[in-house]
């Protein structure tokens, strides 16, 4: 099974459209195994992307010497994860 | 796990397995024999059958309404919402008069795990995964995006041609069966007025066209019912949508579903983005799961009173 310790879902929030082309950048850029959840639309919508545990420190250094502001929106997903499982397992109970 | 004997008893605050899904389908035809019945339309790569219920009072061929929920195995909300909208279809049926007068001269057609094999691996291997599981010749990595497989500007940008990309359109049109089940199946039935495909979880009504920023031809009228059908919406708990056509609302998505839809001649073709109103994203608590049907449920009202009272 597929897990996701440390897994961080970021929230991204471009300032301009420069900064939404440079976070469209990102879709690129494979070695990061970025799994966008929301994708670049405009600037007044956030982007949101699973960062996996390897590449978290490289993405905010990325994002923070661009000046992009991010917030965590999933600190842990798989500490999400084990929780939406055990409330289906519970409620089924 | 505590099998429900019947839908009343089933649980529509939690998320369910397929096999939950699948034995709720079968319970609502034997509870209601006068008004649902099930079509199984095809059968999914890993030959699971994609189940349609039909909601109908009659007559033959009548004109109809198509909703899928389900085609990104990883958006929960929207199976879950799904089947409460089936079981909201059977309770309103004969009480409401709006549903009533809908049914009365229209069938309405529900797919809700239009992805089962991505589904059960949701469930079982990768809470994450979006596509189907067909594998990809040439490349490890499995799967195609259904809502880049259709025939409606594929290859355009707007869709990926990486296998491992979550939005690989596929080595052909139409190539995944879970998306050749529906065309065929539209194709045949050849009177359908509205579909519906429902997402999560952007907060977004949209419509035709993502592959082309031209304009379709009906988008005066489109856009007008849009925003009716996101005011009532709202009208529930004030979760607020945006609308508009795809290419200008969310971005750029060649081979979709609903332009495909548009194209062969079903005019009220919608494609909903479902809540978060939150940061839970795919992983919305099971707590959401009834008001986002029931907000969701009076905007599809509000298509599908439209479609009825605009029959073309």
């Amino acid at each position: 099974k597929e897990t996701f310790e440390g897994h961080q879902v970021l929230r991204i929030v471009a300032k301009d459209e420069t900064q939404l082309s440079l976070i469209k950048n990102l879709e690129d850029m494979v070695e990061f195994e970025l799994d966008f959840w929301r994708g670049v639309t405009d600037v007044s919508t956030p982007v949101d992307v699973r960062v996996p545990f390897h590449s978290l420190q490289s993405v905010k250094i990325h994002l923070e010497s661009r000046d992009i502001e991010y917030s965590i929106m999933i600190e842990d997903l798989q500490v999400m994860l084990d929780e939406e499982q055990q409330e289906m397992e519970s409620a089924a109970r | 796990t505590a099998e429900p004997r019947n839908t009343d008893s089933f649980d529509f605050s939690r998320y369910h397995t397929i096999s939950e899904i699948y034995s709720f389908q079968d319970m609502l035809v034997a509870e209601n024999p006068n008004l649902v019945s099930k079509i199984v339309i095809g059968q999914s790569y890993e030959g699971r059958p994609l189940n349609v219920l039909k909601f109908s009072t009659g007559g033959t061929n009548r004109p109809a309404i198509w909703i899928d929920t389900g085609i990104h195995s990883r958006e929960w909300v929207t199976q879950a919402s799904g089947t409460w909208f089936a079981k909201k279809i059977v309770t309103d049926y004969g009480r409401d008069p709006a549903i009533t007068a809908i049914l009365n001269k229209m069938d309405i057609f529900l797919e809700m795990v239009t992805n089962p094999d991505g589904y059960y691996y949701t469930h079982n291997s990768n809470r994450m995964w979006r596509k189907t599981r067909k594998p990809n010749s040439g490349s490890s990595c499995v799967g195609v995006d259904p809502n880049r497989n259709w025939d409606a500007g594929f290859g355009a940008p707007g869709a990926s041609d990486n296998p491992c990309s979550e939005t690989y359109r596929g080595p052909s049109v139409h190539s995944e069966s879970e998306v050749k089940s529906i065309v065929d199946f539209v194709k045949s039935h050849s009177n359908f007025k509205a579909f519906v495909s429902i997402h999560s979880y952007s907060q977004m009504l949209m419509y035709p066209y993502g592959y082309t920023k031209t304009p379709c031809k009906d988008q005066t009228e489109l856009h007008n019912l849009a925003k009716k059908a996101i005011t009532d919406l709202a009208s529930l708990y004030g979760t607020s949508y945006t609308y508009g056509s795809i290419i200008n609302t969310i971005y750029q998505a060649s081979g979709n579903t609903i332009d495909w839809t548009y194209d062969q001649g079903i005019k009220y073709s919608y494609t909903f983005e479902l809540r978060d109103t939150g940061r839970y994203g795919f992983i919305l608590p099971a707590d959401q799961i009834i008001p986002n049907a029931k907000e969701t449920w009076l905007a599809l009202m509000a298509i599908m009173d439209h479609t009825s009272k605009n029959i073309y």
